[in-house]
């Protein structure tokens, strides 16, 4: 996955059999993002894998001011990158 | 406003918490 800047990790075990995962996302390089991120925190939240996507989950940060406008695509794609890998590791496992 | 939580209009909830120590890479 491309190293946008912004990491994001599983905020808990996956078992693999629930929907809805628990998520873990910090920004790692500050330099990486348009604009000025509001907090220097781990932001977790929860994300079910067959009703939403990562870009609702970035469009939502940057509506709660985490994150500048101009740095969805970027917040998005770092989500899908890990939730991609979430969802192949459970293909393998299954 | 560490150790927020943020809720979405849309239900979601948002906890930010202090980024591990060990999780912060070298400048």
């Amino acid at each position: 996955a491309e190293d946008t800047g912004v990491r994001v990790e599983l905020a808990e075990e996956d078992n693999g059999r629930k929907s809805t995962i628990a998520l873990r996302l910090w920004v790692e390089d500050p330099k990486k993002l348009k604009g000025k991120p509001k907090d220097n925190g781990a932001i977790e939240f929860t994300f079910d894998l067959e009703k939403e996507t990562p870009e609702d989950v970035a469009q939502e940060m940057v509506e709660s001011g985490f994150f500048h406008e101009s740095d969805v695509k970027i917040v998005g794609k770092s989500i899908r990158d890990r939730v991609a890998l979430i969802q192949w590791r459970r293909s393998r496992i299954r | 406003s560490l150790n927020a939580q943020v809720v979405h209009s849309a239900g979601r909830r948002f906890i930010v918490s202090p980024v591990p120590e060990s999780r912060l890479r070298e400048p």
